[in-house]
């Protein structure tokens, strides 16, 4: 109960930092391996001649996903949380440490990659403007039902992956209904990071929300 | 650390009690999604003749899993962590509890299904005599060096979801090499719960490892 407080004392510090700097940001997080660095990449192929976006990168061990996404991102910051007190989720202290090295009147959009977790990232907000929760088809359509917390406070979620509709048992509808039951107001995006199909309309929806938050 | 002291402590009282039963163990983790219910339903679908087999079920929310291993299984126990002070894990005292309602001299092998998480459950055991980690293709080949402690520790690692190798990206010499960088005396399994491959070899390694063991 005290982390959880200390965490959102922190969170609405960083909250305010931003938005000094109109700087939106956007906590990504899913399962391990649902897609959140291969979304990275598609926003930022998409989007970086017309903002200039910085990524912060949280995982448990290495700078693999740091690595993929340097040369691409205005900046990059890996964060390793293997031996950090919480190591199952990022927390706001380390993105305060994080957006103090970072160039803040240089960068419009920074994307977090939350740890791969559908449980503790649930718990704790990081002073980010929107929370996005990607599901992907071969993990089931049942995960809203069974790790419902991380849904409840999405402001979008994203079912990636389409590609491999035809391959995978996935009730589409089901699915949304079952989010729809959560989180009536949360946007659902489909699409595939390995096409492309439906990633203009992810990026559309950052455009906007970006402007509007600004 | 009194948290994790505290469940080594219970642990080790569950493994005392399942070894005065004759009872074998197995602690199965993964991401969700990975495949733990199916590939119990598999086991128990090969074994149930065979052994006398339980199942003790872990999910943040919802008895769906429960539900499908159901009339399987000789007893199913579901435990719900949402509100549990940890929900991240499955830990020992939920085991503890779990055990005292199952007819433990009428079983011979205990199934767990763990919260799906690569994260946390590295951190609890559960007086369990075995460990196995699921990694599936889909979620990627750089998982063990992402979340490596889970991996540390586990007796083995099925790679399931094999069916579904010519749709995805999955370096299975690559997956191999960093596992046995992490742990050189890890079993590894190459399996699919959907078309049964591999399952055969699982199943008797399960018969060896209980024979061993008890
Ligand atoms: N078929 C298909 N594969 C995808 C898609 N998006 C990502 N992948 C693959 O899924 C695997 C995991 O993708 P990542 O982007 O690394 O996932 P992640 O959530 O960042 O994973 P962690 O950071 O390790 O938790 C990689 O092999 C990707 O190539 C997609 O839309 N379709
Ligand atoms: N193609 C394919 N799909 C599989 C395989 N094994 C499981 N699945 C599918 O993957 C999805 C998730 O499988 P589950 O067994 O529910 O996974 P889980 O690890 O128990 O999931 P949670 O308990 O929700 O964390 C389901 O739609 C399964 O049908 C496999 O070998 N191949
Ligand atoms: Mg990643
Ligand atoms: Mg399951
Ligand atoms: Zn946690
Ligand atoms: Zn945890």
């Amino acid at each position: 109960q005290n982390i959880l407080e200390a965490n959102e004392t922190i969170a609405s510090r960083n909250q305010q930092l931003l938005d000094k700097h109109k700087v939106f940001a956007i906590n990504i997080m899913s399962a391990p391996g649902a897609g959140k660095t291969s979304l990275i990449l598609q926003t930022l192929t998409r989007l970086k001649d017309r903002l200039n976006i910085a990524v912060i990168e949280g995982d448990v061990a290495s700078t693999v996903d740091a690595e993929k996404v340097q040369g691409k991102a205005k900046a990059v910051v890996q964060i390793n949380t293997r031996n950090m007190p919480e190591s199952c989720s990022l927390m706001a202290a380390m993105i305060e440490s994080a957006l103090k090295g970072m160039p803040l009147d240089d960068i419009d959009l920074i994307l977090i990659e939350n740890v791969g977790n559908l449980i503790c990232p649930a718990e704790f907000t990081l002073g980010e403007h929107k929370r996005v929760v990607i599901s992907s088809l071969p993990e089931g359509d049942d995960k809203p039902i069974k790790y419902p917390l991380i849904f409840v406070d999405a402001d979008a979620v994203i079912i990636n992956k389409m590609d491999l509709l035809p391959h995978v048992d996935f009730d589409i509808a089901a699915f949304r209904r079952s989010i729809a039951g959560l989180n009536p107001k949360v946007e659902v995006f489909q699409l595939s990071c390995k096409t492309g199909e439906g990633i203009e309309i992810w990026c559309s929806w950052i455009l906007e929300q970006a402007k509007t938050n600004v």
